[in-house]
């Protein structure tokens, strides 16, 4: 099994840690402290590249901050994890550059490319002879960050979502959620909603098969309504206020559950992406997305 | 008495609110839910010029959807406001499309612009036989809002401070910080410091005098280490742990109050700005940062 997620965003949103909380790795190797460590950009335990240590890190974001014209890269991170006892190979492509410098324009170029790439990769791979059917390199779905701003989708987000949406299966979050109280969470989600209708833009939808039941129905219905998923990520335990050792944040003021339902959306992502609809993401992918790639490419 | 204020920040950064709470406006006319007012842009009550309404903001946002090209707009808000028994001309120059668009380049460009545009207004006005001292539009102090990524300041943030930090007196916060832990809070000041100290961008300091008492020169001190201000703004009163009614913000996990120093850094920042050194703000701005100006400009 693999699963091929592509996930987009500015710096600082929070990305890092949301893949971490995802997929249960923890950045802790024990020869840093935490809260450097988190900053390190996305690290994946075992993974197959790493980023960099953290004086790269530095002289990489100075070298950054010098940045005007965007350059985003495509960098593509490997690990097997083990999901419900079974052996799921996890691939993370990464765009760091996307949005972070002062002019962005076509910032979402390199990023379809990328996406073009591998459905040409796959399409190569149909025509040989002796194809594996295990080397599917192709994106299963797209994770886009929204800066919680709590008005609007920006010019950068729209055009990147009209750019990825009929290419992979594209998922929305709201970045940090926790930046925003329960009404601007759904007044923001209302607005995003109907900015992505009015362009038209398609999101994945949690298909409905003849034989569910009511429940199954209404669960995955609701489950769809929820998207932008307001998300929250940590890697951090917290005591919380039962006492109980859970992963969240800790603020003078409170401390937020990512694992909660009621303090953000985290849990209904892990099951879109993960626990419930893994398989209806890959077939998505390959009967609706790569055929019409295909049929559009050999008509060409 | 005279305040001009520059505030240059991203859309969503809680700009309008933060205005608000500073200066002790509530936005609620009685007419409007609150969630949508607070979202209808910099309106202070009472000012000279309003922005505009609900629909307007939908459909100036619809606009700002398709925008690729930065387009910062420079508009004044005029109100009179009573600070300890003493009339206060408030006027705040905000600069909507500031970092809005996908390509942002010389977005600083207008704003700049501006402020040289209110020196030549005075160095005008100091030319004529009878002339009024009340006329003074310059800019007394300039805040730039910081995106609370909790990495680092971006090519934006720098390009901009170091455009403005010889003109007016800079003052930087870091917007929502509702959004950090203390931890990250922390970490993210130190790295901001460094980074504009590596620039040489000069931000206001809070003036000690000869004649000031140890605690006092200890509170100025103080006052300056702790910039950029973490701030959080919220003109909402909400029923805090103790039962009293305070501004801030209600989490389903906790609520956050805006003037409670082990909070946020708000009670600081108000104090720079009105309640200690609005003075000094204003004397540095006529005899440093007028006065380099004005050499300049006639030694052209
Ligand atoms: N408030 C909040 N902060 C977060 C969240 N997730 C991560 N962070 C913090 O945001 C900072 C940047 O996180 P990181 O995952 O490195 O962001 P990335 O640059 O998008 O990969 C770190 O200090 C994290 O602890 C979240 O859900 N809410
Ligand atoms: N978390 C958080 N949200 C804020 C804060 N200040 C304002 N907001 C919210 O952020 C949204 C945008 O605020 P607004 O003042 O209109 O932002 P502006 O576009 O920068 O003027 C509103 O929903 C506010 O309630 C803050 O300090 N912290």
């Amino acid at each position: 099994f693999s699963l091929n997620l592509l996930c987009v965003s500015q710096r600082g949103l929070g990305k890092s840690t949301l893949i971490n909380t995802l997929f249960n790795r923890n950045l802790d190797d024990g020869s840093k402290n935490k809260v450097e460590q988190k900053l390190e950009g996305l690290k994946i335990e075992g993974s197959s590249e790493t980023e960099a240590s953290r004086d790269d890190e530095e002289a990489q974001t100075a070298q950054e901050s010098e940045n005007v014209r965007s350059s985003v890269k495509i960098k593509t991170l490997s690990t097997t994890i083990e999901e419900n006892g079974v052996s799921l190979k996890l691939s993370v492509v990464d765009t760091p550059g996307f949005g972070d410098a002062i002019d962005n324009s076509d910032s979402w170029r390199p990023i379809v490319d990328e996406v073009n790439y591998r459905f040409d990769q796959y399409l190569d791979a149909e025509n040989k002879i002796n194809r594996s059917s295990e080397d599917d390199n192709r994106i299963h779905a797209c994770l886009y960050f929204i800066e919680p701003t709590a008005h609007y989708l920006k010019p950068l987000d729209l055009g990147f979502c009209k750019q990825i949406h009929e290419k992979c299966n594209l998922i929305p979050v709201i970045a940090k959620s926790d930046i925003l109280t329960e009404e601007e969470i759904a007044v923001f989600k209302r607005r995003i909603r109907k900015q992505l209708e009015d362009e038209n833009v398609v999101l994945f939808e949690p298909p409905q098969y003849a034989l569910d039941d009511q429940e199954t129905i209404h669960a995955s219905k609701s489950l769809y309504e929820k998207i932008p998923f307001a998300v929250v990520g940590s890697t951090d335990k917290v005591e919380n206020s039962k006492g109980s050792l859970v992963r969240g944040r800790s603020y003078p003021w409170g401390i937020i559950e990512v694992d909660n339902a009621s303090h953000c959306d985290f849990v209904y992502l892990r099951d879109l992406l993960i626990s419930q609809y893994l398989e209806e993401l890959r077939e998505r992918t390959n009967s609706v997305l790569y055929e019409k790639y295909r049929s559009e490419k050999l008509t060409k």
